[in-house]
């Protein structure tokens, strides 16, 4: 893929730009990051999405990397999140479905935001339902992952247990409205969805903010 | 058992993306 270039007033400012690179003004104003902390995600942004094909593009294998210092190894949820972040669904991650997606995971985020991204990752199939058999598939795949052990008569009766609560009109599924019922009675099931790192983005990546010529 | 099933999943290893932010 191609890369366009662009630079700043200052030629030793000039930086490459990716595909897909939008103006971090525009990302701040629409998702919970500052200007400046854009910027630092977009340092972020460039050191994974080199880490293999450096072509300034998140593939699926530099996603997996990032997570779990390889990338070959498959992961049900890992690959779930990947597919939301691509929100072109062309099969990479471009700068602004970056920064889009993960403004869901800021601490500060709403959380019906985290809930409505946290139904979309459990909604296996895309049918706008999180039905019993995909909330079962998941299990299972946690429990392959963890090296767990517990019985299909277990797993059934956790599952069982969970849709008695979640489901509250009985039809064998959950439809957002009963999932956002749900997670305010268990904050606990959006724990996944807040990523305390986001909130000291600057800090962690200070090269770049001390050569910000922003200012928030 | 009291498990909820969400609870179980959200422990996914692939949801942490505190890796990224890791230097490897």
């Amino acid at each position: 893929m191609g890369c366009a270039w662009s630079s700043s007033s200052s030629p030793s400012r000039r930086q490459r730009r990716a595909q897909g690179y939008e103006e971090p003004a525009v990302l701040a104003a629409e998702t919970s990051f500052t200007v400046s902390e854009v910027e630092a995600l977009y340092e972020l942004y460039n050191k994974l999405s080199y880490s293999i094909f450096k072509d300034g593009l998140i593939h699926k294998e530099e996603f997996r990397l990032a997570l779990f210092r390889t990338s070959e190894r498959a992961n049900l949820f890992a690959d779930r999140v990947f597919h939301l972040f691509d929100l072109k669904r062309n099969g990479v991650i471009e700068f602004g479905e970056f920064v889009r997606s993960l403004s869901i995971f800021h601490p500060k985020a709403l959380v019906s935001d985290k809930a409505a991204f946290a139904f979309k990752l459990y909604d296996l199939r895309g049918t706008g339902y999180i039905e019993k058999e995909e909330l079962r598939e998941m299990v299972v795949a946690l429990l392959d992952e963890s090296d767990l052990c517990l019985s299909d008569s277990a797993v059934d009766e956790i599952v069982d247990n969970t849709f008695s609560q979640a489901d509250t009109n009985g039809d064998g599924r959950l439809d957002p409205r009963e999932w956002e019922e749900f997670v305010k009675k268990n904050p606990t099931s959006l724990r996944n969805m807040s990523l305390p790192y986001l909130q000291d983005i600057t800090t962690t990546f200070p090269s770049f903010a001390t050569h910000s010529e922003v200012n928030d | 058992t009291n498990l909820n099933a969400f609870d179980i999943i959200s422990l996914s290893s692939g949801f942490d993306l505190s890796g990224m932010f890791e230097d490897k």
